[in-house]
């Protein structure tokens, strides 16, 4: 089984 | 004030197709370099980054900084109502709260102007850091857009898998599974760049998502890297670009 990660953990706010 | 004008509304037509799907409001950054915008999708699992230079532009101007809060939806119902040959000129105050479009046919004999009112949108813009990508691989945009439909019958997770000798996306599920292997071409139509082998896992309802913009550029590239996201790019003909950012499946 896999999970689907968020976009917001790899890249920033800035 | 910004003054922006396309030779065709068939451009604007394939830019808003390409993002509509995937973001529903979004904010069109207009500098005197061009337009930018960025948004993540409703789940913040992608993120899809549009660049227009002023050379996608047959006439530009913009003498500040202007950010235009947009509806997709209603800006499609916009451009679905000129013809794709029309040019349209984009134009805005500088604190605007409305877009106009003003559409112009071939012989000048039919313009049609909207005004579209501006949101006022508060959306996080994120810092996309330069990557080394592991993996490089350019192929038919057509080809690209086949392969994810394919895979999306069996499963909705797809598997990329990229070494020296080629590109594989696999699906398993419930009725059987997928294998589609690409090699790099002789003929150049593709190639494969590996630095490391790499397999990640993605969804593929949003790789489908993505191929969208597929009617903007004849090629896509495709870029991987251990633990970063997947970026998917269309160039927009030689001054602009849109790429989507995907997040990973990873193993529990």
């Amino acid at each position: 089984n896999s999970t689907q990660t968020s976009i917001a953990s790899y890249f920033k706010k800035v | 004030m910004l003054e922006a004008r396309l030779g065709e509304t068939q451009l604007l037509k394939k830019i808003v197709d390409a993002l509509k799907e995937i973001i529903s409001l979004s904010t069109l950054d207009c500098s005197e370099t061009g337009m930018q915008l960025q948004s993540m999708d409703n789940s913040h699992v992608s993120l899809v980054s549009l660049s227009l230079q002023t050379g996608c532009f047959e006439k530009y101007r913009c003498d500040r900084n202007v950010s235009l809060g947009l509806d997709l939806k209603s800006l499609s119902k916009v451009v679905k109502s000129a013809s794709g040959d029309d040019s349209v000129t984009l134009s805005a105050a500088d604190k605007a709260d409305k877009l106009l479009l003003s559409f112009e046919s071939d012989n000048k004999s039919r313009t049609a102007d909207y005004e579209l009112k501006l949101l006022n949108l508060d959306q996080d813009h994120l810092g996309i850091p330069d990557t080394n990508y592991a993996c490089t691989v350019q192929m038919p945009s057509s080809e690209f857009a086949r392969i994810c439909r394919d895979m999306s019958m069996f499963s909705e997770t797809v598997v990329i898998s990229c070494t020296k000798q080629g590109i594989k996306f696999s699906a398993n599920g419930d009725l059987g599974s997928a294998n589609i292997k690409l090699a790099e071409t002789s003929k150049g139509d593709i190639t494969i760049d590996v630095e490391e082998p790499i397999t990640q896992s993605f969804a593929g309802r949003y790789l489908n998502t993505f191929t969208r913009a597929t009617p903007l550029s004849d090629r896509v590239k495709i870029c991987l890297a251990p633990e970063v996201p997947l970026l998917v790019e269309y160039s927009i003909e030689d001054y602009g670009y849109i790429r989507y950012y995907l997040a990973p499946k990873v193993d529990d």
